[in-house]
């Protein structure tokens, strides 16, 4: 799963 | 970007300009939760630190500014502009019991144990959490105006629809967050009893009297 920062989701 | 998420994105705008418009209109805060809207204040301030930090896109940033913004304000209107109106004798769930938990579980359970990354996890999970003393108020008052019923049907909405937004991504970008995925479900949980009442009472021009 990439959840990396930046997060583009609000 | 997708429907899901911008439709879901909109209905928080909406949320929180018909909160705003109650407030300033009825010149009351009168079954709003000033806890809930604390917890979502924290919630905005603790995930979008990286508004100075990286740049998205004007859509994000603008979104980000203004919901940190709007959330200050609400919290002002309820416990300085409008204080005589607010009703904190029917606004006593402890949030405690909620940010402890929560900040414990975002300090073991993330996706990377850096500190951005961390309240970032933290903001998800208070999030999902975040409008239970506002349910409980209502729960309490055993009513609530139809205006604050569309207020808290819209915000539902929001994460509901992030919740199609995270399929949507999951099958065409490969996209996966377990944390937000299972916090968003939780979150959403918590309105069905709400969304229920809603779609049964507020939508036939009741109002919504929960058995006290």
């Amino acid at each position: 799963c990439n959840h990396s920062l930046p997060k583009d989701e609000l | 970007m997708n429907i899901f998420r911008l439709v879901g994105d909109m209905s928080h705008l909406l949320a929180i300009i018909i909160l705003l418009m109650k407030m300033w209109k009825s010149r009351s805060v009168a079954g709003i939760s000033g806890k809930s809207q604390i917890l979502f204040a924290i919630v905005f301030t603790t995930r979008y630190l990286d508004l100075f930090t990286s740049f998205v896109s004007i859509y994000n940033t603008s979104m980000k500014v203004f919901f940190i913004g709007t959330s200050y304000v609400t919290v002002y209107f309820i416990y300085q502009h409008f204080k005589p109106t607010y009703d904190s004798n029917h606004d006593t769930f402890r949030v405690e019991f909620l940010i402890v938990p929560v900040g414990g579980l975002a300090f073991l359970v993330n996706h990377e144990f850096s500190l951005l990354e961390i309240l970032w996890t933290f903001s998800i999970y208070l999030e999902s959490v975040a409008i239970l003393p506002q349910l409980f108020m209502v729960s309490k008052t055993g009513e609530a105006e139809s205006i604050t019923s569309h207020y808290l049907f819209a915000l539902g909405s929001y994460r509901a629809l992030y919740l199609l937004n995270w399929i949507y991504r999951y099958y065409f970008e490969g996209f996966f967050d377990l944390i937000a995925v299972v916090a968003g479900c939780v979150q959403t949980i918590l309105y069905c009893d709400f969304f229920y009442l809603y779609i049964t009472k507020v939508l036939k021009g009741k109002k919504i009297s929960l058995p006290a």
